[in-house]
């Protein structure tokens, strides 16, 4: 454990805790791409199958819970006590276009061609591309609550420390994870546009995120 | 080993 990959977990967690509490405390998830969300609690499940087979740390077991948790209460939200409030209308991406390229890649690269190995891969590809719906949903009304801005921020904030995390490790520990580093590069790199727009946009201006 | 070092990230 090093500081940025504290720092990226804490910001994982502040991110999914922000979303929450929004839509918890508003009782709304509009502006919420819940095909975002449940692409996460997808992720988070074919990841997590190894609390059933190995132990690492109560920290790491309980972090994983957590996340487990929190994504399947956000998906519930959205989907069941506050389904009034969800916009399927503009939540229109097509998952299947990630999801099959996604499930074949896990097949081709993955370090070994076991159910787990593939779940976990399949996890990593798609945590790399699960923002695309809510993305997509934002270009497609043309703006963005702040605290939905907040959210993205720390989501992506969270990867981008992770690489930090590796380089560190790379040089301390040797290690280096070729398929976790390349979807932590790719990931970082669709929230590129969006930290620029956060920084110029909702830090310096105030209210909504609109897009020109 | 592969797997331990990398399940140890979340």
């Amino acid at each position: 454990m090093n500081i940025f990959r504290l720092a990226g977990d804490v910001s994982h967690l502040v991110a999914i805790i922000i979303l929450f509490l929004k839509i918890w405390k508003s009782k709304s998830c509009a502006g919420i791409s819940g095909k975002s969300q449940v692409l996460f609690a997808l992720v988070f499940t074919s990841r997590y199958l190894d609390l059933f087979t190995v132990f690492i740390s109560a920290y790491n077991t309980i972090m994983k819970l957590v996340f487990l948790v929190l994504s399947y209460a956000t998906v519930y939200l959205i989907y069941m006590r506050f389904r009034g409030s969800y916009d399927s209308e503009n939540d229109s991406f097509r998952v299947e276009f990630l999801l099959v390229p996604v499930t074949g890649l896990a097949f081709l690269e993955n370090y070994a061609f076991t159910p787990l190995e593939i779940l976990w891969t399949f996890s990593i590809f798609l945590e790399a591309v699960a923002i695309m719906p809510q993305l997509f949903m934002i270009t497609k009304t043309g703006e963005a609550e702040s605290i939905t801005t907040h959210y993205l921020f720390f989501l992506g904030l969270y990867r981008a420390l992770y690489l930090a995390n590796w380089v560190w490790r790379y040089h301390t520990e040797g290690f280096f994870d070729q398929i976790a580093v390349v979807s932590g590069v790719v990931q970082t790199i669709f929230y590129c546009d969006f930290f620029y727009l956060y920084v110029t946009r909702v830090l310096r201006g105030s209210g909504k995120m609109s897009l020109p | 080993v592969i797997g331990r070092t990398r399940h140890d990230e979340l």
